[in-house]
């Protein structure tokens, strides 16, 4: 564990916490994809199916069950109770799209051929382009409320962290595992724009929304 | 390097 690491993970949670209070504190999940949500679900379920398997420690199994539970309870919030505010026309994103590219390329570019593997590398290949849905949205909706954008800062800011502990943990640990370098600078690159309008906008003061 | 290294990450 690392400053980069501790600040990426705590993003990351500030993150989907910030979405959980969003959709409670305005009862309405207006402007959130559901479609990003579900893949966020299905990253979770995919990667953190360890928990019965591994223990790493106390603090690893503690996040992985918040970001589970909070995951679950974010589909049942857009997709149960609060569902009359989803916005499902502007979320049209297709997710086969994402979805079956990162199967395939889990089975082709992969450490070893296991179940739990295979998952953890489809789970790292999916949450890279889990954005994108969401993302999509924004840009048909052209514009984003300013805690949503919010949320979306933290969630870019969460892999860019972790780039940072990548580079840290080569240079004191010898560690490099391409699969989550290449896949959380996919990631991170996609937030790029969304980067460029939160600081010129958002930290202004001014609602984000696009020209 | 082995996978399990990079699983202490989340």
């Amino acid at each position: 564990m690392n400053i980069f690491r501790l600040c990426g993970d705590l993003s990351h949670l500030l993150a989907i916490l910030l979405l959980l209070f969003k959709i409670w504190k305005t009862r309405s999940c207006a402007g959130i994809s559901g479609k990003t949500q579900l893949l966020f679900t299905i990253v979770y379920t995919a990667r953190y199916l360890d928990l019965f398997t591994s223990f790493v420690s106390v603090y690893n199994s503690v996040m992985k069950i918040v970001f589970l539970t909070a995951s679950y309870g974010t589909l049942y919030l857009m997709f149960y109770k609060f569902k009359p505010t989803y916005d499902h026309n502007h979320d049209s994103f297709r997710i086969l799209y994402l979805i079956v590219p990162a199967l395939v390329l889990s089975f082709i570019i992969v450490h070893v051929y296991t179940v739990m593997e295979i998952l953890w590398t489809f789970s790292i290949y999916l949450e890279a382009v889990a954005i994108m849905p969401q993302l999509f949205m924004v840009s048909r909706t052209g514009e984003a409320e300013t805690i949503t954008s919010h949320y979306l800062f933290a969630l870019g800011s969460y892999r860019a962290l972790y780039i940072l502990n990548w580079i840290y943990r080569y240079y004191t640990e010898d560690f490099l595992d391409w699969i989550t370098i290449m896949a959380g600078i996919v990631q991170t690159i996609l937030y790029c724009d969304f980067f460029y309008l939160y600081i010129t906008k958002v930290l202004k003061g001014k609602r984000l929304s696009l020209p | 390097v082995k996978s399990d290294e990079a699983h202490d990450e989340l």
